[in-house]
């Protein structure tokens, strides 16, 4: 049964929406049933305090190993390319080096839980993946062809990130994804 | 409605609140 949705406890800071803390971990084997089996919600939250309350439970993103993502989505929409919020969106995506991804990973969610990015109902979520050689950052918005509210959140992202000047970011439809299958 | 929101020193501070833990 879907579980109620979390509320904002006496004298704590809701937030503009809930959200869900999401986890997955690549398995060995069936590759193409995998993904949404995988996923798992660690928990959801309305008010900053709660959201700590998961945050400082789970393991930081560089302690992470493996293929493993953290995925940060408003409550109702899940992680995946396929879900009606996101059919028709696409994600900015950041390559970083290792050792960045606890950094900018806090950076880009604290921008997102204090809406920082200024795109109305736009953001549908971020996600962290811990890779091998390198950590991948993205963020999900709903609608891939407009232009100015991408432009507006590369900006944004820019700013509360602090990259290096010369950091790669590029977007991508979720279109394009599901046709390659090959995120990253 | 206003929409709600928090600067990244504030989230922050939020954090050592007892009700966080």
């Amino acid at each position: 049964p879907p579980r109620p949705p979390p509320k904002p406890g006496p004298g704590e800071h809701p937030l503009q929406y809930n959200y869900g803390f999401w986890y997955s971990r690549k398995s060995q084997g069936n590759k193409s049933a995998s993904y949404d089996a995988n996923l798992k919600l660690i928990g959801t939250f309305a008010s900053v305090e709660q959201f700590w309350r998961h945050y400082c439970h789970i393991a930081r993103p560089s302690d992470l190993n493996g293929h493993t993502d953290y995925h940060l989505f408003k409550e109702g929409i899940r992680p995946m390319w396929e879900d009606s919020a996101n059919k028709n969106g696409g994600k900015w995506i950041i390559r970083l080096k290792k050792g960045l991804a606890s950094r900018c990973w806090e950076n880009l969610i604290m921008a997102m839980l204090g809406e920082q990015f200024m795109v109305g109902e736009e953001i549908c979520g971020a996600v962290i993946s811990i890779r091998y050689a390198e950590d991948i950052l993205s963020l999900w918005n709903r609608t891939a062809n407009d232009g100015v509210t991408t432009a507006r959140i590369r900006d944004t992202l820019k700013r509360v990130l602090n990259l290096p000047p010369n950091t790669v970011m590029e977007y991508k439809t979720h279109v394009d994804s599901i046709k390659d299958n090959s995120s990253f | 409605g206003s929409r709600i929101f928090y600067e990244r020193n504030f989230l922050m501070q939020c954090r050592n609140s007892p009700l966080a833990k």
